[in-house]
């Protein structure tokens, strides 16, 4: 699976869900009640750099190990924990004017992680 | 944000924090990052609460459900808007209608794809009436409004008509202020055929692209 579950430290999708009525903005958006961001978290060893999703199949982890053997004398940065898919985020608000806007904004829900 | 203290990303230099800290980061990254996308610098105030028989009225009428549009290649924003009639009654016969479209997207390049008016009417039955709609723009050297354009319509029934706003209401609207003026042609009326009470409030629904890169205009 791909979220974050128990004491998983491989790189996983964090679900983090903001209330606007928590916030204090439920007056000024209409819809939805909240925003579901989540974000990525977790470790990102060699073997697994570049797996789009965190589920690796075994015979990748194995190519990886080579890639990562092999590889592991180039100097090469760390790989990190980062989206690999977004999903938009459909808005209904109150805008200054008492105008009611609707609008999709693209790139805001974290739908899962991956390893750069 | 590193979940251990020895799980350093090496983009996330900072050390692991406790997670009251943790949640207070992220709601406000949340909060701007929703501000930002909006192209809000904060959240507004609302001065004028619609009723919830006017929101739910215009959002019945508002186009059918959201059509998932991917964002344009140059970052464009498609908003739908809904923007409630400051009304005022000239006369029995002619009622005048005031729209504001908020500074912060005119300021960043609005472009009105298409808008149109939403009014409800009141008459006698079996009656038709003539309705005039004015478009009024501010003039260029003052700032009286002058007349941009006209329509007529006849109206045979009581109910909700939709008027399609050509392109001089388009560009007032894109300018953040349009004005409009209802003028039945009267059969002598005792009171206003235009309805304006909450549920009848009459608005304009327009559909609008922001922040695009100027567009080049193929001939």
């Amino acid at each position: 699976g791909i979220n974050c579950q128990g004491g998983s430290r491989m790189c996983c999708r964090q679900e983090f869900f903001v209330d606007f009525r928590e916030i204090g903005w439920h007056d000024w958006i209409i819809q939805p009640e909240g925003y579901a961001m989540n974000f990525c978290t977790g470790q990102c060893p060699l073997h697994v750099a570049g797996m789009p999703g965190i589920a690796a199949s075994f015979h990748t982890a194995v190519l990886n190990l080579l890639k990562a053997n092999t590889a592991s004398g180039t100097a090469g940065g760390g790989s990190c924990c980062v989206p690999t898919a977004r999903r938009p985020l459909s808005l209904l608000y109150y805008d200054r004017d008492s105008n009611i806007v609707k609008t999709d904004i693209p790139d805001m829900v974290v739908e899962a992680c991956g390893c750069s | 944000i590193p979940r251990a203290s020895d799980s350093q990303c090496p983009a996330c230099k900072g050390p692991a924090m406790d997670l009251d800290h943790q949640r207070e980061l992220l709601l406000d990254l949340a909060k701007r990052r929703i501000l930002d996308k909006l192209r809000l610098s904060q959240r507004p105030t609302l001065n004028t609460p619609v009723s919830r028989a006017a929101l739910r009225t215009a959002l019945q009428r508002l186009h059918g459900p959201p059509q998932r549009t991917l964002p344009e290649a140059d970052g464009e924003q498609e908003y739908e808007i809904i923007s409630f009639a400051d009304t005022g009654l000239s006369n029995i016969n002619q009622t005048r209608l005031d729209f504001h479209f908020s500074s912060d997207r005119t300021a960043s390049g609005m472009e009105i794809q298409q808008a149109s008016l939403m009014f409800f009417v009141q008459i006698p039955p079996n009656t038709t009436w003539t309705l005039k709609l004015r478009i009024l723009v501010v003039g260029l050297r003052d700032t009286n409004l002058t007349l941009a354009t006209q329509h007529q319509l006849e109206v045979d029934a009581s109910g909700w008509q939709r008027l399609f706003l050509g392109p001089e209401a388009q560009a007032a609207c894109s300018q953040g202020h349009l004005t409009l003026e209802l003028v039945a042609e009267s059969q002598g009326g005792q009171s206003s055929i235009i309805l304006g009470e909450a549920a009848h409030r009459p608005f304009v629904t327009a559909k609008v692209k922001v922040g695009g890169k100027h567009r080049l205009h193929r001939r």
